[in-house]
This record gives structure tokens, sequence and C-alpha cells, in this order.
């Protein structure tokens, strides 16, 4: 069988579908200081499968910790027009449970044109195989 | 941690992917 870390370096889905490959691929992040990117990926896919009941105050947190200030990795990477949408979003009675999700895929998108090449020519990377 | 942290860090961890 194919051995996980070849996997991961086929697409950045392989590699964040792996637990070993998720915890050093976040290392390598917590390297460059950068982790925000993969755990607001992460914490848009949980908000998705979050109760109803839960789901006002998480977006608050979220928006709150990466979204609302301005000098966070994930706040300057995704559109102004995103943010805004956000920011009307987290006001309302009835959260959609995919609020996040133009955020998400602007964050997953520079994550595979920057982070995840860089991951993959990474020390950390190299090492591990 | 306070509950919000608890909160976001749950949410994140239920998305993560589970051990092999």
């Amino acid at each position: 069988p194919t051995p996980p870390y070849l996997k991961w370096a086929e697409s950045l889905h392989s590699l964040l579908d792996d637990q070993d490959g998720t915890n050093l691929f976040r290392s390598f992040l917590c390297q460059e200081g950068c982790e925000d990117l993969v755990d607001f990926w992460f914490a848009c896919s949980g908000f998705r499968q979050t109760s109803q009941d839960k789901r006002a105050k998480l977006a608050k947190v979220i928006y709150r910790k990466y979204i609302v200030d301005g000098s966070g990795i994930v706040s300057r990477t995704i559109k102004a027009a995103t943010k805004s949408f956000i920011r009307d979003c987290v006001g309302k009675p009835h959260l959609d449970p995919a609020m996040f999700e133009q955020a998400q895929t602007e964050i997953q998108a520079m994550m595979e044109e920057n982070t995840y090449p860089l991951f993959l020519k990474s020390d950390l990377y190299l090492e591990y195989t | 941690m306070d509950s919000e942290d608890d909160l976001l860090q749950k949410c994140i961890t239920s998305a993560m992917p589970k051990q092999r």
C-alpha cells in the first residue's frame, strides 16, 4: 500500500484527511507563525456540523478570533466582501451553517498555492519521509 | 481555558481527522 506520507503529497485534502498529516502540517505552520490558517479551516468544517443551539455563540467566537482583528493571517487573506458577508451573518437570529464556506474556500486556495507546496519542500516533511 | 476557547477548540477538534 502507498505510505500515508506519499498520499499527503497528492493534494491538500489527502493531507488534511489524515491525522498524522494534519499534525505535521500544523507543526510546519506553527514554525511559520500561521497555524491559524489550518485551525480556521477546520473550525469552518466543524461549524457546519455544530448544533443550532451552539451555532450563534460559535459564529461570534470564530468571527472575533480570526476575522475582526485585521492583523491576523486569516483576516488578511480573505476578501473584504467575504468579511462583510460574515459580519452581517453573525448578528442574524438564524445562522446559515454554510456562512463560513466562502472564507474557508479562500483560505484553502491560499494554502494550496502557498503553504502546502512549501510544506512539501520543508525539512519537517522531508525528515518525516 | 474559558468556555469560548473551549467551544472553539471542540469545534476544531471535531472536524479534524481521527486516528487511522
